[in-house]
């Protein structure tokens, strides 16, 4: 209708069609992020590559899918998150993956994980390594051991760990280091944690916000 | 569903697409490329009223027919152009810790309207 005229739904006075489109703007912009359980949309620190883009979205399609969220109250999502190298000396290498306190607020509890990693190694050799999973235990703020994982490899390429309910646990409180520990010097040199196509990540399945939901209600 | 076409007042489904680029969301949400935020908007008489949106069978005709002729002595609420039929939203997206989050947010677009 005509700015100035009345609207024939609500009776209110009618805007004109570029305050119209700025409000449906501002509405949807406001409809996502509440879905989404944001308050603002988010501010990118750490930019991904594009090919390491394309490298984690080949891989989470060859993840098994999981059972749909029983109670439509809940969202039920699928995360990745990079690797940032933390802590490394000669004989170890740590690596730390934060998982957004915005859904952990809301409720966030992940149904499986599993760290994706990249190995280049030598023809014919196979290598063996530890991973451990480190926790924050709530007295001390030191990381103390929850578990830890034998893994032998005797291929290069994409290799998946599923990681097991220690893990699940420190990734729902937001914050998830694994330690890996080389048992030779071969297995030392072999995976490949730089370069922007192979970072190792975390493809974790999740479901956000039945307590949340049930509060707002 | 009816979609809104020129003047028509009638209970229909206006279709209004976010183009993310446009509102400065493309860097953070990597797929789809827009939302279509489609909404309901028109009148509902009282003689569609219950009308689902769709080519109405025989049936709700006669039951309109009924409702028109003695429309003046009903009374109670009118009947309001809703959504009768609603898609969910897949979304691919980085959060703050450059995390990037695959999630399908039900009932997210309108895909036909009508009157309750």
């Amino acid at each position: 209708p005509r700015a100035g005229g009345q609207c024939p739904a609500c009776g209110g006075p009618t805007l004109d069609l570029e305050s119209q489109r700025e409000l449906l703007l501002d509405l949807a912009k406001r409809s996502i992020l509440d879905k989404l359980h944001l308050r603002q949309r988010p501010t990118l620190n750490h930019p991904v590559s594009r090919a390491a883009l394309r490298t984690a979205l080949q891989r989470l399609h060859g993840l098994p899918q999981g059972a749909l969220p029983e109670d439509n109250r809940e969202q039920e999502c699928e995360i990745i998150s990079f690797a940032k190298t933390g802590l490394s000396t000669i004989n170890q290498t740590r690596l730390d993956f934060h998982f957004s306190s915005d859904r952990t607020a809301g409720g966030m509890e992940v149904q499986q994980a599993s760290l994706m990693f990249f190995v280049q190694l030598p023809s014919n050799t196979t290598w063996t390594l530890k991973l451990r999973v480190l926790v924050l235990s709530p007295y001390n703020t030191n990381l103390t051991l929850a578990t830890q994982y034998l893994l032998e490899v005797n291929a290069s390429g994409w290799h998946q760990l599923l990681l097991g309910p220690e893990a699940q646990a420190a990734c729902s409180q937001g914050h998830l280091t694994l330690e890996l520990v080389p048992e030779d010097q071969v297995a030392r040199s072999s995976v490949i944690l730089g370069g922007a196509a192979h970072r190792p990540f975390v493809a974790a399945r999740v479901r956000v916000g039945g307590k949340h939901r049930i509060r707002r209600r | 569903g009816i979609d809104c076409q020129g003047g028509s007042r009638m209970c229909c489904r206006q279709e209004f697409f976010v183009d993310f680029r446009e509102i400065g969301w493309h860097d953070w949400i990597i797929q789809p490329e827009g939302y279509a935020m489609n909404f309901c908007i028109g009148q509902c008489p009282l003689h569609i009223a219950g009308m689902p949106g769709i080519a109405a069978s025989f049936h709700t005709a006669v039951l309109n027919l009924l409702k028109a002729n003695t429309a003046a002595g009903t009374t109670g609420g009118g009947s309001c152009c809703v959504p009768t039929s609603r898609r969910p939203l897949s979304l691919l997206y980085y959060d703050r810790d450059s995390n990037i989050v695959k999630t399908d947010i039900p009932d997210m677009v309108v895909e036909a309207c009508g009157c309750s």
